[in-house]
């Protein structure tokens, strides 16, 4: 899995 | 995606409710001051990154809406109806709740860094940050159906949030282990409450439809 988070959730 | 959407439309909602209870009622009474206290840390400590970066127009929107309620709701509670307010029974013992959120902020993080560990904070406090609702109205025993419905609005929204991370696993192959933990923690604690609601609102107003 994608360990780069984009934090687009709230 | 839908979960998403339903998640955050859920969370929108229950702030709506909340303010709509206090300012019709003109009393803040059965809601707990130290959870809305907890959630302004909540809100401001996640949505640091507001300053440094952009997701979206939404992003940003949505936070902003958040971190503003949240502190308009505290003010509300203890200004405009502070002669209302009441409430000798809002008592559970918080520097628990941020204490051990801080301690799991420590111990689980993506990168030691100051944003980092207080945005690890806000997850574990707004898993946790519910109790002294709960407590409050496991004490008062009778609540206004009203604060029942701002209560599962707002579980409804983690609990949302959890299909929506296994469809972004699928179909971005990304998993946020930290928001899913946290996010899994959350339900389990609003899950009680989730029961008694089905038991006493639903049903009753299955009864009542005429």
């Amino acid at each position: 899995p994608n360990s780069k988070l984009k934090k687009d959730e709230l | 995606n839908l979960f998403r959407i339903a998640g955050d439309i859920s969370h929108l909602v229950s702030i709506l409710i909340l303010l709509q209870t206090i300012e019709k009622g003109k009393t803040t009474s059965g809601i707990s001051l130290k959870t809305q206290i907890l959630y302004v840390v909540v809100f401001v400590t996640r949505y640091l990154d507001l300053l440094t970066t952009y997701v979206s127009l939404y992003n940003s929107l949505m936070k902003i809406f958040f971190i503003a309620s949240s502190v308009y709701v505290v003010w509300l509670m203890t200004s405009k109806y502070n002669k209302k307010f009441k409430e000798d029974q809002d008592v559970f013992p918080v520097k628990y709740l941020v204490g051990g959120s801080f301690v799991m902020s420590l111990l689980f993080h993506y990168k030691f860094t100051f944003s980092e560990i207080l945005w690890s904070f806000s997850l574990w406090l707004e898993a946790v940050c519910i109790l002294p609702q709960l407590f409050l109205l496991q004490k008062t025993g009778e609540a206004k159906a009203i604060t029942t419905h701002y209560i599962f609005a707002l579980g409804l929204y983690r609990a949302l949030y959890i299909p929506n991370w296994f469809y972004r696993y699928y179909s971005e192959n990304r998993l946020d282990l930290l928001s899913v933990s946290a996010g899994l923690l959350q339900t389990t604690i609003y899950s009680d409450f989730f029961y008694v609601y089905y038991q006493k609102v639903l049903k009753n107003w299955g009864f009542n439809l005429p």
